[in-house]
């Protein structure tokens, strides 16, 4: 069975959209988000919570994603 | 503690802020003096002073809105994102933005306002978000006693780097 659903998966890409894009980040424009950049910006991501960084969406990243927030971005620009 | 490019901050010691849209959620005096209170941790640790205004514009202009609210950045409904600010700046610079979708409360029920506002502030001042757990200027929320609340070492250390530390 995949790890996680469709659903966690779109909603990890909005969140990293939302709060990891910046002008020097891969593109993550438009409705998808290619593989590769995912995994590169997730891993961003997962550095920044100290979480361990694989570039895959487990367990602990979708729990810290999960969390209410401030909705400023986490990468400066 | 990390500041945003550029290091924006204010050239002014005294800052003005007005709140003009308030949450139903709590009195207009806990708002103002919950306000009053996340503002004065700054305070009492830097140069800077606070002034609540109730005209015109300030220099940080406070409210409370659900989904759109006049930015590019609209909320989400209950959860996810309580609040926004901007770095320091003209116009909307400073602003802070509550997501009035949220349950604000003085407690651990729902969201603690003191907790975001403060956070929110710090952007408002030219705070980034920390990785550092421990600070208040960590992304997510989570609530701890704000009986007797001061600025967590990382952020005391952040806003003194920008605006000097005030002598007790």
């Amino acid at each position: 069975a995949p790890a996680t659903s469709t659903v966690d998966q779109e909603k990890a890409e909005e969140y990293l959209k939302q709060f990891y894009s910046d002008p020097n980040a891969p593109s993550i424009s438009g409705r998808r988000v290619k593989v590769q950049d995912f995994e590169t910006i997730l891993k961003k991501m997962q550095e920044f919570f100290g979480l361990e960084v694989t570039g895959k969406l487990d367990t602990n990243t979708i729990e810290v994603m999960k969390k209410p927030r401030c909705g400023v971005s986490d990468v400066s620009n | 503690f990390r500041h945003f490019n550029g290091k924006p901050k204010w050239d002014k010691k005294t800052i003005t802020y007005r709140i003009t849209e308030y949450t139903p959620d709590l009195s207009q005096r806990e708002v103002d003096g919950t306000i009053a209170q996340a503002f004065k941790l700054y305070s009492d640790v830097t140069l800077l002073d606070f002034q609540q205004i109730y005209g015109g514009t300030a220099d940080i202009m406070i409210l409370f809105k659900a989904r759109n609210h006049g930015d590019f950045y609209p909320f989400d409904g209950q959860g996810g994102v309580l609040a926004h600010a901007m770095s320091p700046g003209p116009n909307d610079g400073g602003d802070a933005h509550f997501d009035e979708d949220e349950k604000w409360t003085l407690s651990s029920a729902g969201v603690n306002l003191l907790l975001v506002a403060a956070h929110e502030f710090g952007h408002a001042l030219g705070l980034d978000h920390s990785q550092d757990p421990s600070a208040l200027m960590y992304p997510t929320y989570k609530y701890v006693n704000t009986q007797g609340y001061q600025l967590p070492l990382d952020d005391k250390q952040g806003i003194q780097a920008l605006y000097g530390a005030r002598k007790s």
